[in-house]
């Protein structure tokens, strides 16, 4: 504030007037780093194709609007909903679409990465994958989701959680991973790494082109952690 | 609670917008376009301790005058946001994920003195 007064009420430097208005753009821009906890602001992103983006948001509404066709506070099967512990918590919906991982004739590896800062300092309230299968022949086709976890003790990745489906036409499938994401946010790199077994007439399951609007993603809903809180009496 | 003018002497709120292309901040902010840093400036004269901008009420300037002639404790008042309203953020974050937050209380809405 160049010699401003410090207001003790709100705790905010008063910007004295005139001040000038690259030192109140610096201001923003700390105010708002320090908000999202990032020491700096990011690098320049790779945006998700545009036909997957628009994918993932319609499916998305359609599945925040199935809640939304019932009642008020009442969920499909009649139960109330919790009330949120962290009422006022600030809240974070994140969109992470899946990198390619190693794959064979039958199985490939999808990579969701989190970031650190997020991971650091918040805490996962629900997490869902969504998955497209494009099925090449009519029947029913069993098909594996496996949810990998780093080993602590090696580089090799354990097994966190399996699932069998049945897929009996092409469609968006989606697997709860919120008990996966959420133990992930506890370490270092906060990467879910999920394994797709199909059958080997099926091909891989990622589109071969990247622009395609199916390509797999990760809707997770985080609220920022409780600080350590002092009352004052 | 008031707006600042050009020649504002008491507190009010001024507005200011930090246009995100102008510091290079389009590219990873999605939404929204810029931000409005508005910020409380301003005197706090002893009589307006209390008061969102200037008195509308034939009670509040009755306070004043009392206020204004007990000049007994001459307690600095500040000019402090009394309003205030999230900021809504649509971002990429370093792993080119898509995160939206509301951020509480970031955009000043009015001021008054404390």
């Amino acid at each position: 504030t160049a010699g401003g007064e410090w207001c003790p009420a709100c705790g905010l430097a008063t910007p004295v007037p005139g001040t000038p208005r690259d030192a109140l753009l610096a201001l923003a821009k700390q105010s708002i780093l320090a908000k999202l906890r990032l020491p700096a602001r990011p690098g320049a992103p790779q945006p998700p194709a545009r036909g997957a983006l628009l994918a993932a948001l319609r499916r998305m509404r359609a599945q925040r609007s199935d809640t939304a066709v019932f009642p008020p506070g009442m969920l499909p099967n009649g139960a109330v909903p919790h009330l949120n512990p962290g009422m006022g918590r600030q809240e974070y919906e994140i969109l992470s679409f899946a990198e390619a991982g190693s794959s064979t004739s039958h199985s490939v590896r999808l990579h969701f990465r989190f970031s650190q800062e997020l991971a650091g300092s918040t805490e996962i309230l629900q997490a869902t994958l969504y998955l497209f299968w494009a099925v090449p022949s009519p029947g029913t086709q069993p098909v594996t989701i496996r949810i990998l976890q780093p080993d602590p003790a090696g580089p090799n990745m354990t097994l966190s959680s399996e699932t069998r489906l049945e897929v009996q036409r092409s469609g968006w499938t989606t697997l709860d991973v919120g008990p996966a994401v959420r133990s992930l946010f506890g370490q270092e790199t906060p990467r879910l790494t999920v394994e797709l077994e199909m059958p080997e007439a099926w091909g891989s399951p990622l589109p071969a082109d990247p622009n395609d609007s199916h390509w797999p993603f990760v809707v997770a809903q985080a609220q920022a952690r409780t600080h350590h809180r002092v009352h004052r009496r | 609670g008031i707006d600042c003018g050009r020649d504002s002497r008491m507190c009010c709120r001024q507005e200011f917008f930090v246009d995100f292309k102008e510091i290079g901040w389009e590219d990873w902010i999605i939404q929204p376009e810029g931000y409005h840093m508005n910020y409380c400036t301003g005197l706090c004269p002893l009589h307006m301790a209390g008061i969102p901008g200037l008195a509308a009420s034939f009670h509040t300037a009755v306070l004043n005058r009392i206020k204004a002639a007990s000049a007994a404790a001459a307690v600095d008042s500040c000019c402090v946001p009394t309003q205030r309203r999230p900021l809504s953020l649509l971002y990429y974050d370093r792993d080119s994920n898509i995160v939206k937050t509301d951020i509480p209380d970031m955009i000043v809405d009015s001021c008054g003195c404390t």
